[in-house]
């Protein structure tokens, strides 16, 4: 089953 | 001095909707631009970013920016007071630790004030560069809410299919699997029934069902739905508030291990 990936792996915190 | 007034409170009540399920509490940045909020979700999975312009109040004064920290557990309480059609105003003065709601009916023989504490939150803010997007679907945003719904009943996650001959929702699970086929509209006499693909590459995502129910609380907002994707990149859903602005979730995909 796929896994759920968290956003700040494409974002970055500003 | 801050002033915003929205001539039906309905309008507001909606847009909390849209985030309250996701958020607990969030920061409502205001500027003369008018306001913005943009928060993650606890589980960092996804983000609500709204903006609503200045101009698509009915009054609006900002003097100095200012960051309003609310929960939206005691903002859903107050706006509860609201009947639909009343006026709302949100004031607050600079540096100030509350903000105050003031709602007045249609004949002004009401009136009725809430303040409310504001808070200090830790600010999250991502940064979301500009994105050419593989894919862009635009469908009526009752159906997207039926969709997710329907698929919902079968499994955990969403499967999306972008290719340029239409687009396909899929989940299986323990009862079987379901599949929603969406062509593209050739024709419609209402615009807001269309469903309309521009596509680049196609695309496959997988995404959990539990955040884009909670995506479809927008849908009172606006008529149509926008849905953004590219391979391995987050989706985002938007809803346009007419006149007003917009609302966008971002949601990451679900990758295979």
């Amino acid at each position: 089953t796929p896994i759920q990936n968290d956003l700040t792996e494409y974002y970055s915190l500003i | 001095m801050f002033e915003a007034r929205l001539n039906a409170a309905t309008t507001l009540k909606k847009v909390l909707d849209a985030i309250k399920d996701l958020l607990n509490e969030a920061t409502f940045d205001c500027s003369d631009a008018g306001i913005q909020l943009q928060a993650m979700d606890n589980s960092h999975v996804s983000l609500v970013s709204l903006t609503l312009r200045s101009d698509g109040f009915d009054k609006f004064r900002c003097d100095r920016n200012l960051s309003m920290g609310m929960n939206l557990g005691s903002m859903s309480k107050i706006l509860k007071c609201a009947n639909n059609e009343d006026t709302v105003t949100m004031k607050a003065q600079d540096n100030a630790d509350t903000v105050t709601f003031m709602f007045e009916s249609q004949n002004h023989e009401k009136v009725s004030d809430y303040e409310m504490k504001l808070m200090n939150l830790d600010q999250e803010h991502l940064g979301i560069p500009e994105t050419d997007y593989s894919c862009v679907v635009r469908m009526p945003a009752m159906e997207f809410a039926r969709i997710c719904r329907d698929l919902s009943q079968f499994g955990e996650s969403v499967i999306i299919c972008c290719t340029k001959e239409g687009v396909k929702f899929s989940a299986s699970g323990d009862v079987g699997s379901a599949n929603i086929k969406l062509a593209q509209t050739s024709s419609v006499d209402k615009e807001e029934e269309a469903v309309t693909i521009e596509m680049q590459e196609p695309v496959s995502l997988t995404f959990a069902c539990r955040y884009l129910n909670a995506f479809t609380k927008a849908t009172p907002l606006s008529n149509q739905v926008q849905l953004s994707m590219s391979a391995d990149v987050p989706l985002v859903v938007e809803y346009r508030i007419p006149d007003l602005g917009h609302i966008r979730y971002y949601l990451a995909p679900k990758i295979e291990e």
